[in-house]
């Protein structure tokens, strides 16, 4: 039995907004640890993984690992019907057809109650554990959102160089081109609009602009956003919850 | 002109 209750449903609207348009189908792994997904977008170039901790819930209860397969734009129809500062309710039994959700405001006393179809998904899972990264950039999410969306007019690719001293974002397109430069600050007010650089070796890669204007999709869930780069394997771009993470891996464009 | 790769040349399956 599934019982995992967020104070407000907003929570797990914004999770299920920041990755619904690049997944459709998920696997929801649901364990005394919290709930977890991992998916991959049909063109095999992006991954999501999620993980919600029990902390992040108000109450949670999990006596058997259960797996929820869901479409996600179904999801979050019924996620639209709830209201952010509802308690939400996932109600699921061991070997579930449909999940519950429970949308409860306490004040006027009002409780919706709706069913979702589950679905088995056959989906493999990729083992992305113990990755070793060049460099580890630690910026503003809002301001990273705003350079890809920027440089994305001038090409449908991005070229991030990293040094010790800077962080470079490049566009170059057809109509003209176009960087922004990041230096490592520390704010002491508002430390969420530090920028941090951490560096073992210089990188310079490139990624597709699409997937990255999906993976900033993110950004609503934390002011902050974990960018790990390396010649070698996918891009790691993270943002954290307050008990767990919405993970995003990039695969990046090589040279012919 | 670069080539996007996948994920697959870099990942296994589990």
């Amino acid at each position: 039995m599934l019982e995992a209750k967020f104070e407000e449903a907003s929570l797990f609207k914004k999770v299920i907004d920041s990755f619904k348009d690049c997944v459709q189908l998920v696997n929801f792994n649901c364990s005394e640890h919290g709930i977890a997904a991992q998916a991959v977008d049909d063109s095999r170039v992006l991954l999501v993984s999620l993980s919600i901790g029990t902390e992040s819930f108000q109450d949670f209860r999990c006596d058997r690992n259960v797996t929820l397969g869901a479409d996600l734009s179904s999801l979050s129809k019924i996620l639209r019907c709830g209201n952010n500062n509802d308690n939400l309710t996932l109600i699921a039994d061991d070997t579930p057809d449909s999940l519950l959700l429970l949308f409860e405001d306490t004040k006027k006393d009002r409780i919706s109650e709706y069913s979702l179809k589950l679905m088995d998904i056959d989906a493999d899972f990729l083992d992305i554990e113990g990755m070793q990264y060049d460099t580890t950039i630690t910026m503003p999410s809002a301001e990273f959102a705003k350079v890809v969306r920027d440089l994305n007019q001038l090409s449908d690719s991005l070229n991030i160089l990293v040094t010790k001293d800077t962080v470079k974002f490049v566009a170059e397109g057809d109509i003209g081109s176009g960087s922004v430069i990041v230096k490592p600050h520390t704010d002491m007010d508002k430390p969420d609009d530090s920028v941090k650089v951490e560096l073992d070796k210089p990188v310079d890669l490139t990624f597709g602009s699409k997937y990255l204007l999906d993976i900033i999709k993110g950004a609503g869930l934390s002011n902050q956003i974990t960018i790990k780069l390396s010649s070698e394997t996918p891009a790691l771009f993270e943002f954290g919850l307050q008990s767990g993470y919405l993970q995003f891996f990039l695969a990046p464009k090589f040279n012919e | 002109t670069k080539k996007q790769a996948t994920l697959g040349s870099f990942f296994s399956s589990m």
